[in-house]
């Protein structure tokens, strides 16, 4: 399940990436 | 006299191998459960960022800030899994506090054996009166303590290799 959340991390952090270069 | 020499050689080897297996063996334990609590707290550090982002997404959806639409156009994917991700991150750090807990419990019979195994060897010497070696004992009593030292020492080693290798399988699988 750590594996599982992992991956689900790396998405959510790629997402909140392109709001913060967004947000600026 | 050379019996007596060889045998107190051979006691103290067990001694010192069992010695140097425990240390290994305490290395290796320090190393996973250090590495367990690491992980502990990058969950509860992410835990928080996971919050402090959604915050900040309700603050800019609800408060029309200028920067709702860089929120908005990922809305459906966060939606999606914000709570899968909670989820999952509470699976896993339920996950480690019962590995931890396994780690430390069900291995205690195999580390405590390891642990003490320096001292049940050195107590070899006691056990099988190997100083009786030193005077003019009989034939009898030389062979006798002489296998009772084999013994033991054998059935030492046998079993710190076995503890060892189970104790090793199990930080393996866990």
């Amino acid at each position: 399940s750590c594996e599982e959340f992992d991956e689900l991390r790396q998405l959510f952090d790629s997402v909140y990436d392109d709001i913060s270069e967004c947000v600026g | 006299g050379p019996l007596y020499e060889g045998v107190k050689l051979l006691v103290a080897d067990a001694e010192f191998q069992a010695g140097l297996t425990w240390n290994e063996t305490e290395f290796q334990l320090l190393e996973a459960v250090t590495a367990m609590r690491d992980t502990q707290t990058v969950l509860d550090d992410y835990e928080t960022l996971i919050e402090e982002r959604l915050n900040a997404r309700l603050l800019a959806t609800r408060s029309k800030s200028l920067y709702q639409h860089c929120y908005l156009q990922h809305n459906y994917v966060i939606a999606n899994f914000e709570q899968e991700l909670t989820f999952k991150l509470q699976s896993c750090r339920a996950m480690l506090t019962k590995t931890l807990a396994a780690l430390q419990n069900e291995s205690n019979i195999e580390l405590n054996f390891i642990r003490g195994a320096a001292v049940e060897a050195r107590n070899v010497l006691n056990a099988c009166n190997v100083a009786e070696l030193r005077g003019q004992e009989s034939n009898r009593d030389i062979a006798g303590i002489t296998m009772c030292v084999l013994s033991r020492i054998g059935a030492l080693d046998q079993r710190l290799s076995a503890a060892s290798e189970n104790f090793l399988d199990l930080l393996a699988t866990e």
